[in-house]
């Protein structure tokens, strides 16, 4: 049995726009108890992302707008992938998820270390 | 083979106390690329914790002190504890981690999904 990201992830995703104010992406994180927030245009591509630990960056740099801590180089992953090979892509980039993306770039999900650290326990 | 939390846990913690500034503990976060603070007392024993999440929590809701964001009933692990104890334990509370502690209540290290991921990869 070897997990896939679609056996895994989480599906259900909060988005915001390159306008979205820092502080309501603050309140998506909260509201929804999440950390990965995929940054989208208009038509729903990726254009970037922000973590909460982007928010503690604006907090300690004093930014005023999400373009200054927004991460644009996006890491991905695919549904059909191998867990093993996600766990290996976010360890070498020191990253904490990634937004699951289709064959035309939508976001359907987030895979995160959190959701890697459920195969850990016992009989998973 | 069964990992303990020693194996994977990373020993640099870097911990702050009740009255340090919100905007410190950020600066904290991002200079050294972690999600977990601990918070302790003047005997260096854990009081609370704070993570890049708690921060999040605190631009959203206008927070002024440390003390309004931070979780006073930290749940912690053990050096010889096995990790897929941890694993369980961490997503029964969906946490991102916990800070190790030994027999005196020290902290003596932090163990997070981040580490717990990395045995998901292949050869781990
Ligand atoms: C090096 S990580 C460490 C902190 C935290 N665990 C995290 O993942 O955000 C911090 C930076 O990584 C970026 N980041 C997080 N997930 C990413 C992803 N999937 N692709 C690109 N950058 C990402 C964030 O935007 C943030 O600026
Ligand atoms: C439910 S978690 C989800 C967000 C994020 N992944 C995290 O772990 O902080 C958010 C809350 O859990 C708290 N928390 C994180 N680690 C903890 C721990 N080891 N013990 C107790 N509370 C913890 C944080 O202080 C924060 O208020």
């Amino acid at each position: 049995y070897e997990p896939r990201v679609r056996d895994v992830m989480t599906r259900e995703v909060y988005t915001a726009t390159i306008d979205t104010e820092i502080r309501e992406v603050a309140k998506l994180i909260v509201k929804h108890g999440i950390d990965h927030v995929p940054i989208v245009d208009d038509q729903g591509r990726l254009v970037g992302i922000v973590t909460s630990w982007d928010i503690a960056k604006a907090v300690a740099e004093n930014a005023k707008s999400l373009e200054e801590v927004m991460t644009r180089r996006v890491i991905v992953a695919y549904e059909s992938e191998s867990v093993d090979v996600v766990a290996t892509r976010l360890t070498r980039h020191k990253i904490s998820g990634a937004p699951v993306v289709d064959s035309a770039g939508r976001v359907i999900g987030v895979i995160t270390t959190d959701d890697l650290a459920k195969l850990v326990r016992r009989g998973a």
